[in-house]
């Protein structure tokens, strides 16, 4: 992005194409970026799973998720989630809790191949991990030797229990195992077990270690599955870090130690370098005004938001308040495009599409889910009007002009946002 | 439910205070 007015965002045509495409491009990794940590605040490196900074790009072989892959892959995920949300809400809205002995089918959420991911220790002396980035589910896992069942293929090597000497499983009397969604017992050993809704899964111990974030910071005791039986679309990355609100996941388990705050930022291309922060210290560029309330009130593990409203080209949006509070909204690092209520999603189309007209950009083909393409052939500049999403409490989320099209190539071009399909998904 | 997706949190630093109950958006932050 060269350049933002009120109304329009001005992008460089070739800063548009996200991975796989621009996969041959070198990792862009600045030096704040590498790990660190301050008194107050420990930092990871973020990287794009197919970028090229990501410590898997090696091992794709150049077989590439194609766009429509990863797009029907993000849809199975806003699916799965959709499904989980109604279950909960439904659970809470006072239907009778049966006394079960199973837990939800979905415990989490259909992966994608459109996430982030981040490197972590683990282990005495630690081994080096790259997970999967997720704040749409609770439980850290990863491969573990000696996959008694069934692993898929990784770039890094198993974690091996035998080779760390602060490894212990988790008996199955312990009260970390029944903060489990999906839990068992074998031998005295608790298991746990995560499925999500594309059908990839993983079982195995429910157990303790030392994570380390940081060359400087290590979390003793961390609780996380020691996965024996695992399938599914993880690609090649060992495992997945689960930072959403659930007693298992990572930022409730080091509340003491970071105060329940973390940070992250996505950059604006795949051959950049984002960040995740763990700490107080991730607060002090946050004002009130660029704060809304955290909906917890709506189920577990998700952060849920208020959105009250849209501004395309800087201009509000007709759209009753009921089409947001009718499904909620939730935040979700593992979805990659933003799917909004119907009737909100035609209006933002709307909106968008015209002003697209008014400055002659030729239309293109759908694109799986985006249905609003344009063809920049020849150009090296376009312009675009700009998207803001309204919080509750007067938050603003002027959306970056990477984050407004989502571009297949420079001939197919398109407003990265979806609707779903009905009014109360 | 409608879901906020991270092609349009890109170069946001999206702050999660789950103390405070709050979630933050810091523009221009990577």
């Amino acid at each position: 992005a060269a350049g933002r007015g009120h109304d329009h965002a001005m992008l460089r045509v070739e800063d548009m194409l996200p991975a796989p495409s621009s996969s041959s491009s070198s990792c862009d990794m600045s030096r704040e970026h590498k790990h660190g940590a301050t008194s107050s605040r420990t930092r990871m490196p973020i990287v794009h799973r197919h970028g090229p900074c990501s410590p898997l790009a090696d091992a794709h072989d150049g077989k590439l998720p194609s766009h429509e892959e990863i797009l029907a892959a993000d849809q199975n995920r806003a699916k799965s989630i959709q499904r989980r949300v109604s279950t909960t809400t439904t659970v809470s809205r006072g239907k009778p809790k049966r006394n079960r002995p199973s837990l939800p089918a979905s415990s989490g959420s259909a992966l994608g191949t459109g996430n982030y991911v981040v490197t972590i220790g683990l282990g005495t002396p630690a081994g080096r991990y790259t997970v999967v980035f997720d704040t749409g589910s609770d439980t850290t896992w990863v491969q573990c030797e000696p996959c008694v069942v069934v692993c898929y293929k990784q770039q890094e090597k198993l974690f091996d229990p035998a080779r760390s000497s602060t490894y212990a499983n988790i008996s199955c009397a312990a009260p970390a195992c029944s903060d489990l969604y999906i839990k068992g017992c074998s031998g005295g050993h608790c298991l746990y077990g995560v499925q999500y809704g594309d059908g990839s899964y993983s079982i195995g111990f429910f157990a303790m270690d030392t994570l380390t974030l940081s060359s400087y910071d290590a979390i003793k005791g961390f609780r996380f599955g020691c996965g024996e039986r695992n399938e599914g679309l993880y690609g090649e990355a060992a495992g997945l870090l689960g930072l959403g609100r659930g007693k298992t996941s990572l930022p409730v388990q080091a509340y003491d130690k970071y105060g329940g705050v973390f940070a992250h930022c996505f950059p604006a291309r795949s051959s950049g370098t984002g960040y995740l922060d763990f700490g107080p210290g991730s607060l002090p560029a946050v004002s009130a005004k660029l704060t809304t309330p955290m909906l917890v009130d709506n189920g577990p593990t998700f952060y849920y938001v208020g959105l009250t409203g849209i501004r395309v080209g800087g201009k509000l949006l007709s759209i009753p308040q009921s089409v947001f509070t009718t499904s909620g909204t939730i935040v979700d690092s593992g979805t990659v495009i933003t799917r909004l209520p119907p009737a909100a999603y035609s209006s933002l189309r709307s909106a968008f599409a015209s002003a697209m007209a008014e400055r002659g950009y030729k239309k293109a083909p759908a694109l799986s889910l985006l249905d609003t393409c344009y063809d920049f052939t020849g150009m090296s500049e376009v312009a675009i009007p700009t998207v803001s999403l309204l919080f509750q409490g007067g938050a603003s989320l002027d959306v970056h002009a990477s984050g407004i099209i989502y571009a297949a190539s420079v001939s197919q071009a398109c407003l990265g946002f979806a609707g779903n399909k009905e009014d109360d998904d | 439910v409608g879901i906020v997706g991270n092609t349009q949190l890109k170069t946001f630093g999206v702050v999660y205070d789950i103390g405070k109950k709050v979630v933050g958006f810091c523009p221009g932050a990577c």
